[in-house]
C-alpha cells in the first residue's frame, strides 16, 4: 500500500499504452472481438494489478462426468 | 439451449460491486451465486455480506486471496448463514469474524456442485439454466485492459487467478459468448460485466466451475 511515485505512475501508464496498442491491433477485422484500452487499471503494472486483484487461488476440479449430462438433459 | 439467456432478465442477480484493494473475488462471486440461487428459490433479491465470508471462512485468506472451492466447502461443513450486508457490510480489508446466534435471519446452502467443464461448454450452459449463475475462476491478466468486446484472444486457460460469476449467455451474434458479472465496479468492461467467448475454454472459464443448492 506504499504510495505510488508520480513518475512510477507514468511508466506504468506509458506501458499500458503500448500494451493496448499491441492487444488491438492482432486482430483488427474481427468484428465483435474485445476492445483493450485505458481504464482505471492503467496506472498498475501488470504486477501490481495481479497482486491486488487476481488473488483467487487456483483448485483441481473433477472433470464433469457423462452420466451427469443425462441427468442434467432430462431436467424439463 | 435458448439462443440467448440472462438471469439478468429474470431480476435475480444482485447490482455489480467493487472488491477495491481487496483481494475477494472469490468471496463476491460465491455471496454472488447464493444472492441469485435464493432469489430464483422464491427469496426476496437482497445484498448478502461478503465481508462476512472474507472474515469468517477460516480456510481462505480473507482479502490476502482465497479460493471458490474452499469457501463452499467452509458454508456447507459450517452450515453459517450469510447474513444482509447492511447487518455486516464490506469495509475492503480483512477483520475479525462476527458471529450472529442462530435465530438470527440469513442465507445457509443445502450444496454445492465443482466440475471441470473443459471441452462441454454445451452441458456447462445446461447447467447454469438448471442451477442458476455459475461460480467460475478464470485466467484474468489481460482483463487489466478490457474495456467491451467479446474476449476470444490474448487469454489462456492458464493460471485461474480471479473468480466471476456467469449469469449468463448469447449465441446470438458470430461469435457466441459468456456473460460474466466481476466485481470491479460497473464502470469497468460492459457496465462491470465481461463477455467471454463460448468454447475453447476461453480463459480457462470452463476449468473451475460450481454451482451452489439452497
Amino acid at each position: 500500500n506504499r504510495p505510488r511515485s508520480g513518475d512510477r505512475q507514468a511508466a506504468a501508464f506509458r506501458e499500458s499504452l503500448n500494451r493496448h496498442r499491441y492487444l488491438n491491433s492482432l486482430f483488427p477485422s474481427e468484428n465483435s472481438t474485445a476492445v483493450y484500452g485505458i481504464n482505471q487499471f492503467s496506472y498498475l503494472f501488470p504486477e501490481e494489478f495481479k497482486a491486488i486483484y487476481l488473488r483467487s487461488k487456483p483448485s483441481r476440479f473433477p472433470r464433469y462426468p457423462a452420466e451427469v449430462q443425462t441427468s442434467l438433459s432430462n431436467v424439463s | 439451449l435458448p439462443l440467448r439467456f440472462d438471469w439478468r432478465d429474470r431480476h435475480v442477480v444482485t447490482q455489480v460491486r467493487n472488491q477495491q484493494a481487496c483481494g475477494g473475488c472469490w468471496a463476491f462471486s460465491v455471496v454472488g451465486a447464493v444472492e441469485s440461487v435464493c432469489a430464483i428459490k422464491g427469496e426476496p433479491l437482497e445484498d448478502l455480506s461478503v465481508q462476512q465470508v472474507i472474515d469468517c471462512s477460516y480456510n481462505n485468506y480473507g482479502c490476502s486471496g482465497g479460493s471458490t472451492l474452499n469457501a463452499l466447502n467452509w458454508l456447507n461443513k459450517t452450515q453459517v448463514k450469510l447474513v444482509r450486508d447492511s447487518e455486516y457490510p464490506f469495509k475492503a480489508q480483512s477483520g475479525l469474524c462476527h458471529y450472529f446466534s442462530d435465530s438470527h435471519s440469513g442465507f445457509s446452502i443445502k450444496g454445492f456442485s465443482a466440475y471441470d467443464f473443459s471441452d462441454q461448454e454445451d452441458q456447462m450452459a445446461k447447467a447454469l439454466l438448471t442451477f442458476g449463475p455459475l461460480v467460475v475462476v478464470v485466467d484474468a491478466v489481460s482483463w487489466q485492459d478490457y474495456l467491451g468486446g467479446v474476449i476470444q484472444h490474448h487469454c489462456s486457460s492458464g493460471e485461474a487467478n480471479h473468480a466471476v460469476l456467469i449469469t449468463g449467455f448469447d449465441r446470438t451474434g458470430s461469435t457466441p459468448y459468456w456473460i460474466v458479472r466481476n466485481s470491479w465496479g460497473s464502470s469497468w468492461g460492459v457496465d462491470g460485466y465481461a463477455h467471454v467467448k463460448m468454447g475453447g475454454n476461453i480463459c480457462g472459464i470452463a476449468d473451475s466451475v460450481s454451482a451452489v443448492f439452497v
